[in-house]
């Protein structure tokens, strides 16, 4: 069976609205060492993965790997009945038809359980190599969110250049044009603010802002983002969430035909 | 014009 108790429920809560307008379905997989799952949407420009590992659990018991399909937009629905600081736990048996969660307020006076219908779900595995980029570009969450909110306003795709000037976001629209730099900046006593650019070599690739911006759906789990990039590979988003794991968001770049 | 990539030109499907 599989069993996993997470005090902070309100991670989960963050972690399915961070990806559920990205991905409609897909598979979690549970195994001793964790939860895991890999994504794509539906166009295959961009895929979702999210490590979750046992030792982030307050508890974590899984007797044997198992996929559990997941529609997520349900299991929205039902995490949006746990309060904000309820205790979540899973449950499932071994090859289950369904996904228990049980919620516990944190004075314990409150105690609610949902079954949540599991899927069949036939799913396609990309093998994503480890590897060094040639720009990692760490900055606050919020300051992310609100360049590419800024961006997405003005126009369709974005020009995102690495240089030792700094990261350079650009685009351009029917009302003309945009440019944000933001420079490496470590001044605050506050790490959450700092802003590193560590430059192997310059770098500037194109992409689509509105999947740049659907992916800050995750920015209530993370103080910082990372951007890591090379030349003609997809660009990685990743979010730390906290001991737990993390949630990474791989898209593809455009590449002039 | 630029175009949109699928992901699986650069990963390989496992």
């Amino acid at each position: 069976m599989f069993e996993a108790k997470i005090s902070q429920g309100s991670v989960l809560k963050k972690l399915v609205e961070a990806l559920k307008e990205l991905v409609t379905e897909g598979n979690i997989d549970v195994s001793p060492s964790g939860m895991s799952l890999q994504a794509m949407d539906s166009s295959h420009v961009c895929l979702v993965s999210l490590v979750l590992r046992d030792d982030g659990f307050d508890h974590f018991r899984c007797d044997r790997n198992m996929p559990m399909g997941i529609h997520f937009a349900n299991f929205s629905k039902i995490l949006k009945c746990a309060g904000n600081d309820d205790a979540i736990t899973l449950k499932a048996e071994d090859n289950a038809d369904q996904l228990t969660l049980m919620f516990e307020s944190s004075n314990q006076d409150r105690i609610s359980d949902f079954d949540l219908k599991l899927m069949s779900i036939e799913s396609e595995h990309l093998g994503i190599p480890d590897q060094d980029y040639s720009a990692e570009i760490k900055m606050p969450a919020s300051e992310y969110q609100r360049i590419v909110r800024d961006l997405t306003s003005i126009g369709d795709t974005v020009l995102i250049s690495a240089t030792k000037e700094g990261i350079k976001f650009s685009t351009s629209g029917d009302v003309g044009t945009a440019n944000v730099t933001l420079r490496h900046n470590t001044t605050s006593e506050k790490q959450e603010e700092h802003t590193i650019i560590d430059l192997k070599e310059p770098v500037a690739l194109t992409f689509a802002l509105r999947y740049l911006k659907n992916f800050s759906n995750a920015t209530a789990l993370a103080p910082q983002v990372k951007l890591s990039l090379t030349k003609d590979l997809p660009i990685v988003v990743e979010y730390q969430v906290g001991e737990l794991g993390n949630i990474r968001f791989y898209l593809a770049p455009k590449i002039d035909d | 014009t630029p175009i949109q990539n699928d992901l699986c030109e650069f990963y390989a499907l496992l």
